[in-house]
């Protein structure tokens, strides 16, 4: 099953959100699938219910002390499994920056991890291009980009998309991504205008399914579980679960 | 006049929007403000309408070449002048990290700098507590935190205030700070939650004014000009009107 780093070096886009509820739905499919805290600010983390752990019950373990990934797994309340992050990453750019090895140990942590083969892997990553960041692309299958329907943030994707075709060179591989419209506010021209610029450069990377602007998708993350669990009947679940039907369906998990 | 560091390791929490309107409230006022961008995302470079500039003429030039401040400065189309960002500063943290004074760097070179002396200096940062945003934070002697008002910004808000509390101890100074609720929308119950638990934690450092969800704001950057030039009749240029008389009338640029 599918690795996929859910990346955009634009802040507050909806990248852990994404996580959090596209996790959450294909674990309502019965797919168990597992994700990993790559922020240091613990995010997923917080909102998934599993709060703070200490350093060695992180990922910062699995960097730090080559602790196994499945050892580091924790439980969230509807069932699929979390690595958790700790503030102790933040210092691994320091750590291991000029280390050329550092980059992929997460790739070669996962390939070793037999347990985590048959799941699919979601990443969360923090909106910066550094060690954490390259050792989720470098280990992903796949990349799932979401960008808030706003200038600022549509700067952000024809920067990141050109460093992703550059790390296709590099790495001598195709790196398929998605673009995921977030934040939609539909009495607004300005998100329409931004999709249709959106549509105009990248065509069919762009997701068919939108992810509007909803307060539950706000709300959900304070209680620590997910959208379908605080209100299943909101549009921000419907939008989520109509987005993994799509990946699903479009085989971007498999 | 004071230097103000816009920070929050929070992404997409309006520093940039922020940067921006408070920049140009203070132009507006006759008081010569000067921004400068160390964001190497540059979107305050891009929304300030001076674009992309080449690392020779980015604050890339001042760390790595030495190049003062004030020859970097470019004019905005309001007056305002702006030390532009560009990607290359993206590399500073991995040339610069390992270097004791790398992070007092801005501040020798605002103190040799007589042109700027007498301006207020707003910095606009990026979402990470880097070697960068040391810079900013060593240089400033005020911090303007700006906080979404949603659950996920909240928690960041905390960990800031104790990290600039370990700041302060180690400069043996106090670096007083203001605390800015943005994006916030009046129809949330969401919204005053988090607005009422900011005010139980920290009191009178929460700007009275706050910063209302408004699409003007979202939209001005695209045009390269600031919101009152975009809109002055918005709510979003009401707002940050208020919030710069707010802050200049408690001395915050003093
Ligand atoms: N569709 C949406 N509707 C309403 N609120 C949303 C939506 N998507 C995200 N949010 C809220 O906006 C804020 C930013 O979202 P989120 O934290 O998921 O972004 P991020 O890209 O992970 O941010 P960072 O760059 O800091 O990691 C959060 O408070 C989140 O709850
Ligand atoms: N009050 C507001 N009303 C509407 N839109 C807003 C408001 N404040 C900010 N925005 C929009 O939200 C997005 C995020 O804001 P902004 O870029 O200023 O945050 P930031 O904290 O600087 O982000 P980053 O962490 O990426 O630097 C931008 O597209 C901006 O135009
Ligand atoms: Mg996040
Ligand atoms: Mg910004």
């Amino acid at each position: 099953m599918a690795v996929v780093a859910v990346f955009n070096q634009k802040g507050g886009v909806g990248k852990t959100t994404t996580c959090l509820n596209v996790t959450a739905a294909l674990s309502i499919a019965g797919t168990n699938p597992v994700a990993l805290d790559l922020d240091p600010q613990g995010h997923l983390t917080l909102a998934s219910g599993v709060g703070h752990v200490t350093s060695d019950h992180s990922m910062a373990a699995f960097f730090n002390h080559k602790t196994p990934l499945v050892q580091l797994l924790q439980d969230t309340s509807r069932g699929w499994q979390i690595a958790p992050a700790s503030l102790e990453l933040a210092k691994l750019d320091a750590l291991l920056g000029s280390d050329p090895h550092a980059a992929s140990l997460l790739k070669k942590g996962l390939q070793e991890d037999l347990a985590l083969t048959g799941a699919p892997i979601m990443i969360d990553c923090c909106p910066m291009l550094g060690v954490l960041t390259l050792n989720a692309l470098l280990a992903a299958d796949r990349v799932l980009v979401p960008v808030s329907a706003d200038f600022l943030s549509l700067q952000g994707v024809q920067r990141l998309d050109s460093a992703l075709n550059v790390l296709e060179k590099k790495l001598s591989r195709k790196i398929p991504r998605r673009i995921l419209v977030t934040r939609f506010d539909s009495r607004r021209k300005l998100s329409y205008d931004i999709y249709d610029k959106l549509r105009d450069q990248f065509g069919s990377l762009i997701c068919n399914t939108r992810i509007g602007e909803n307060v539950a998708l706000a709300t959900s993350p304070m209680h620590g579980i997910d959208v379908f669990e605080y209100d299943n009947h909101s549009t921000g679940a419907a939008d989520y679960r109509a987005l993994a039907k799509e990946l699903w369906e479009s085989g971007f998990f498999a």
